[in-house]
């Protein structure tokens, strides 16, 4: 079969393909600090990655040019988008949990964080609380941080976003790489709660931008 | 910088493009579909150590001449690449989370000798 093949004058074979794929998946894994590929715990559909890369490209669609990413170029920098679990456990708020899964020793600056829901609001009094919920160990009822209130005044279905921060720069600064947030809607009687967890295809998900702290300084050789 | 061609073994860069596919890496990453992993290869005789263009500095450039000129065999000159790019990467990470960024200087464009 391989001499029927037209061959690749210019393309290694055998042992040498074999040893430059080898190189190739150290380089990956060393560049993007990561001990061995990950092994995805469950599929995300496809849909919903189109949609939040969508959400992504926009995103950076608004951000001014030469941002910050221009002045530091050192550091590098991460766009992470983190899909909700979501449980109803003590309605009627609804409980987001996002797994985040950057080495423990690594130093996290957080420099964007939004949560993006896709409400449908039928009518302009609806009023939505965002907490954040002691460790995720603590599940439901655990102690809670206001992050952010917004009264919906537009009606309608579509995606909104909510900005987290300053409040959540404590969390990234800290050891934990769960986040527990928790939503609870006052106004129009709609429950939202039961609203977006029923709908998978319109998943909750947080778009952060972190870059990590080098320890020390960088020193450039030359 | 020149492509590495089968009738010249001066420096160049030889380009090797790996498939995700062929590694079997495409479930976890998302974009892009394969990595250029070119590399430098070939020799730097002292005629061409330092030519503009191909030379990494124009410090390197002069050393090796003086070198050159004084007629000491010490010393050579090295197949090194003198451009990168970086390359942006989105995978999934073990939690199916997406991320993105950017690996500087991941591509090698351009051979010279140093």
């Amino acid at each position: 079969a391989a001499a029927a093949e037209p061959r690749c004058p210019s393309c290694p074979a055998g042992p040498e393909r074999w040893l430059l794929e080898e190189v190739a998946k150290k380089q990956l894994l060393e560049k993007l600090r990561l001990r061995d590929r990950p092994r995805l715990a469950h599929a995300v559909p496809r849909a919903a990655v189109t949609r939040a890369l969508r959400r992504l490209q926009a995103g950076g669609a608004r951000r001014s040019p030469g941002g910050t990413g221009d002045e530091e170029e050192e550091e590098q920098s991460y766009e992470i988008i983190s899909f909700a679990e979501t449980d109803l456990t003590s309605p009627p708020t609804l409980g987001l949990q996002f797994h985040f899964s950057q080495a423990q020793d690594q130093d996290l600056r957080i420099l964007q964080a939004r949560l993006w829901l896709y409400l449908r609001v039928p009518r302009s009094s609806l009023t939505l609380r965002i907490f954040l919920a002691a460790q995720s160990g603590a599940g439901a009822g655990g102690n809670l941080t206001l992050l952010g209130e917004r009264r919906l005044s537009t009606t309608g279905s579509g995606w909104r976003s909510f900005p987290l921060l300053p409040a959540l720069q404590g969390f990234f600064s800290g050891q934990s790489r769960s986040l527990r947030l928790e939503l609870e809607s006052r106004g129009d009687g709609s429950d939202v709660a039961a609203q977006l967890n029923a709908s998978w295809s319109h998943q909750p998900f947080l778009v952060a931008k972190v870059k990590v702290r080098e320890p020390g300084h960088r020193v450039a050789k030359r | 910088s020149l492509r590495c061609s089968q009738n010249s073994n001066l420096c160049c860069r030889k380009d090797f493009y790996v498939d995700f596919r062929d590694i079997g890496w495409n479930d976890w990453i998302i974009k892009p579909e394969g990595y250029q992993i070119n590399y430098c290869v070939g020799q730097c005789p002292l005629h061409v150590a330092g030519s503009p263009g191909m030379a990494s500095s124009f410090h390197t450039a002069v050393f090796n001449l003086v070198k050159a000129n004084s007629g000491r065999a010490s010393g050579h000159s090295c197949c090194v690449p003198t451009r990168r790019r970086p390359l942006s990467v989105l995978y999934f990470d073990r939690n199916s989370n997406i991320v993105k960024t950017d690996i500087p200087d991941m591509i090698v464009d351009a051979c010279g000798c140093s």
